[in-house]
C-alpha cells in the first residue's frame, strides 16, 4: 500500500490549497530553505495522529494554522492506494479548537484512524519517518535512551 | 519481556552489521552495555568505518557519526518494514561519495516501498525516480511546482 | 555588572539587526525577556526572514534557524574582534543561494582577518582565497594535500 | 596579527608530521569525511589551550595520542605573523600524562601562553572559533543559557 495524494489546506505554510501526487519508489522533495518541505512532511503526520504539536515545531495544534490567511481553519486529507482517503480538521475557537477525524468523508475517531494505520504496519515508534535533526538528536543521545528505542520497538 | 527484547536487538542488530558494512566499506555492530541484564545498561556503537581504528566512538568525525546512525535507523526499518518511508534531510553532514552511497542504498530499499526524501544534495537529486519542487509564491504561500521524471 | 551586560547586549543586538538583515532581506532582533531585570530572564530572536509573518521561532524551517544562528554568532564576533576565526561546517543546513551570502559575509569579514572554513558545500569553496585539501593516506594518516590559489 | 603555520605531529589522525601553511583572507578546507578537517581546528584549539578533552571529542588528553603509530607523544607548533612560535606536548605516562607548553621553544607555564593570547584578542569565550555543531547547539539551547552567552561576553 502506498500513499497516492495528499491535499494541504491551509496548514503552515500552505495558505492556498495545493494538491500533492505521490508515487511508487523513490521521490526527492527539494527546493529553497523555508519552501516548505519539512511542512509536507509534517502535514502527513499531522492528518495520521503519528505526532504531538510538539514535534510538529508547535506549542499547541491551533499554531499549525496559516497566520496569513485570517482564516480559522486548517486541513490535511491524504489519499492511499488501496482508495482509503483520511482527513484531519482543526478548527480555532474562542476557548481552544476542536480536532475533526474523517475516513472516506465520515466523521471518524482518532482512534479507528490509529488503528486502520497498525492494520497498515504504519506505527508511531516505527522509524519509518525521519525528520530533520533526527540523526543528530539519536547520536547525541545518552547510551541508555538508545537502548530504550529498541525497548520501544520490542 | 527480556526475550522480546533481545529477538529485536539480535535482528537490528545482524542488519546494522550488514548496512553499515555495506556504507562504509568498515566492520560496526551494537553492543549492550548490561550483557546479562539488558535493561540495566544502555546500547552504544561500536565501528570502524572504512577499517580505521578508532580510539573512541566520540572522536568519530561528524560524517562517519551520520553514516553510524544513518545504518541504525536503516536497521531499524528493515526490521520493521512500513508501507512507506519519509526522511529528512538525513544526507547534510555526508560528502559527496557518502550521499551516493545512502542514495544508492535508499534506491534499493525503494524498490518494494514507497520513499519520500527531503534534500538539497546533488548526488541526492540525480538518483531519484523524480523531483517534486517546492516554493514559495510571492505572498509567502507554498508552491509545489511539479514533478520531473528522472531518467537517472 | 548591568551596565556592562546592556553595554554589550545593545551592541551586540545592533549588529545582529544588521547582519540579519543582510542575510535574510529581512528583519530580526534579540528580546530580552526581562525587560528590567535581564538576569531574570533568558534571551531570544524575532525574526522574519524574507519579512515573512512569523508565528513562532520554533516554526521556522531548518535553514532559517541555521542563519538566525550565524547572524548571532556573527554579530559577536563583529562585537570582539579577533585576529583569526575558524568555522566548522556552518553551511550544513542552509541552501545553495543562502551558503553564496554566507560566503561573501565571511569574505567581506576575510579583509581585515584571517578566516579558515571548513565546508563542503561548492559555492563556500568557490568564493575563497585559496583550498586547503584534506585527505587520508592508505595507512589512515591524515594528508594535507596542498594549497589551490582561487581566482574566483 | 594571524597565524603563518601548524605543524601537527601524532595528535589524532595526524599520524605523520604534517606542516600546514596558513594565510591571509578567506581559506577553504575541505575534503572526505573523515579525513582530518574538524582535527585541524581541534589542534589549534589544543595547543592554544582554548578547550577541555571534552571540546575536543576525547575523555581524557591523551585520547589525542594518534593510536596508530605506537608512540606515546602528540606535539603541536603554532606560529605567529610577529614570529611568536607555541608549542604544546602530550606525554602519555604510566598514571597518566604530562603536558608541556613551550613558547619560542622554551619551556612556560600554560598561563604565560594564556596571557600572550590575551593580548592578541583571543579568548576561550571569544566566538572566533565556530565548531562542527555549535551552530545547532545554540539555536537549540534554552534562552536562558543562550543569555549567558552575552553574560560571558560583558
Ligand atoms: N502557521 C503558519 N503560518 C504561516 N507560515 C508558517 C506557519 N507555520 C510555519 N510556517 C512557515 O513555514 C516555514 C518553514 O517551512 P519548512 O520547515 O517546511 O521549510 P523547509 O522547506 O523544510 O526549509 P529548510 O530547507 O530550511 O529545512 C517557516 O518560514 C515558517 O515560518
Ligand atoms: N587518537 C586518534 N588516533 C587515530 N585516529 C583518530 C584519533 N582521534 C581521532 N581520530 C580519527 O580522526 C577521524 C576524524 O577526523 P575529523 O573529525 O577531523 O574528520 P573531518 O574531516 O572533520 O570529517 P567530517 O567531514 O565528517 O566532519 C576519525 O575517523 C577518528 O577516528
Ligand atoms: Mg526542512
Ligand atoms: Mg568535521
Amino acid at each position: 500500500m502506498r500513499i497516492t495524494e495528499i491535499e494541504v489546506d491551509n496548514f503552515k505554510s500552505f495558505g492556498r490549497k495545493v494538491k500533492i501526487p505521490f508515487f511508487e519508489g523513490f521521490t526527492v522533495i527539494s527546493g529553497p530553505n523555508g519552501s516548505g518541505k519539512s511542512n509536507i512532511i509534517d502535514s502527513i503526520l499531522f492528518v495520521l495522529s503519528l505526532s504531538s504539536a510538539r514535534g510538529l515545531r508547535a506549542e499547541r495544534l491551533t499554531d499549525l494554522i496559516n497566520v496569513n490567511t485570517g482564516r480559522n481553519t486548517a486541513e490535511v486529507t491524504i489519499t492511499f492506494s488501496d482508495g482509503t482517503s483520511i482527513r484531519r480538521r482543526i478548527k480555532k475557537t474562542a476557548n481552544g479548537y476542536y480536532s475533526y477525524h474523517y475516513m472516506n468523508d465520515r466523521v471518524c475517531r482518532q482512534g479507528d484512524v490509529i488503528e486502520f494505520l497498525t492494520r497498515h504496519g504504519i506505527k508511531p515508534e516505527g522509524y519509518n519517518v525521519v525528520m530533520q535533526g533526527d540523526v543528530t538528536r539519536i547520536m547525541d543521545m545518552s547510551d541508555t535512551e538508545r537502548r530504550k528505542i529498541i525497548d520501544e520497538i520490542a | 519481556k527480556y526475550d522480546a527484547f533481545m529477538t529485536a536487538f539480535r535482528a537490528i542488530n545482524a542488519n546494522f552489521r550488514e548496512i553499515f558494512a555495506s556504507l562504509t566499506n568498515g566492520n560496526g555492530h551494537l553492543i549492550l552495555e548490561g550483557e546479562d541484564d539488558p535493561f540495566s545498561g544502555g546500547m552504544k556503537f561500536a565501528v570502524q568505518p572504512g577499517d580505521k581504528n578508532v580510539p573512541l566512538v566520540s572522536s568519530l568525525s561528524g560524517g562517519e557519526k551520520s553514516i553510524t546512525t544513518l545504518a541504525f535507523i536503516f536497521a531499524i526499518q528493515t526490521y520493521i518494514p512500513a508501507p512507506f518511508y519519509a526522511l529528512d534531510e538525513v544526507d547534510m553532514f555526508l560528502d559527496g561519495s557518502n550521499v551516493v552511497r545512502v542514495a544508492s542504498m535508499i534506491k534499493d530499499l525503494s524498490k518494494n516501498a514507497q520513499s519520500v526524501i527531503v534534500s538539497l544534495r546533488k548526488p541526492m537529486i540525480e538518483r531519484a525516480d523524480r523531483i517534486l519542487g517546492v516554493t514559495l509564491r510571492p505572498d509567502m504561500s507554498t508552491y509545489v511546482t511539479g514533478v520531473k521524471n528522472n531518467d537517472g
